[in-house]
């Protein structure tokens, strides 16, 4: 999928 | 990480050590809005829940686990051993309005319904207005003590630097596009403008912040 779902912050 | 990112996450630390600081150096919570530290302890926990299902990195993980390890305990002080110096009559915001706001924005604005990513967005969307119980606050009393509006000014130059490292991603990460997460971040940061003007015109004459009632 498309990086929407990467919550790599904080 | 960019240099933006790793320096809003570092202010944000520093945010909250200046206010468990203030807490100890005054041994009181006089200023600071209880109503404010538990939205964030919320926002905490409904955001970090995908600690249990995701790696990012151990830098990652460890900050998410020392958000909510210093938030809860902010809230315990203020509930135990600090409760008598809690400023209850001037804490008067209505969150219901702001849980409201996020709950509904939250069901509308996420990338995909699955628990996790409503919750997520719920966050998001309750972070950009967790502020306001405090600046509410700061306005009704018209003055704080320093390290209360250092604090704040830390907060808000977290979600700053944010916000160019948003523009730094868009540029050089060309996958990345996370339209929620900027609204409601450039929205957070806005609501700190008015306290900015104050807190710099309030350093440049080397006086405690007192704002206009």
């Amino acid at each position: 999928d498309t990086l929407h779902e990467v919550h790599d912050e904080l | 990480m960019n240099l933006f990112r790793l320096c809003g996450d570092l202010s944000h630390v520093i945010s909250i050590v200046l206010l468990l600081l203030k807490i100890r150096a005054t041994r009181s919570c006089v200023g600071i809005s209880l109503k404010t530290q538990a939205l964030y302890l919320l926002v905490f926990v409904t955001r970090y829940l995908d600690l249990f299902v995701t790696f990012i990195s151990l830098y990652n993980s460890l900050m998410k686990v020392l958000f909510i390890a210093t938030s809860s305990y902010v809230l315990y002080l203020m509930l135990t051993k600090y409760r008598q110096t809690y400023d209850k009559d001037h804490d008067t915001f209505r969150i219901q309005f702001l849980v409201g706001f996020a709950i509904v924005l939250a069901l509308l604005t996420p990338h995909r319904y699955t628990m996790l990513e409503v919750l997520w967005t719920f966050s998001l969307w309750l972070e950009s207005v967790a502020i306001l119980p405090q600046l509410f606050m700061l306005q009704t009393t018209g003055e704080c003590e320093n390290l209360t509006s250092h604090y704040i000014f830390a907060l808000g130059l977290y979600r700053a630097l944010y916000a160019v490292n948003w523009v730094y991603r868009y540029l050089f990460e060309p996958d990345y596009w996370q339209p929620v997460t900027w609204v409601a971040g450039i929205l957070q940061t806005a609501l700190y403008g008015d306290f900015f003007y104050y807190y710099v015109m309030s350093k440049r004459r080397g006086k405690k912040l007192k704002l206009p009632t």
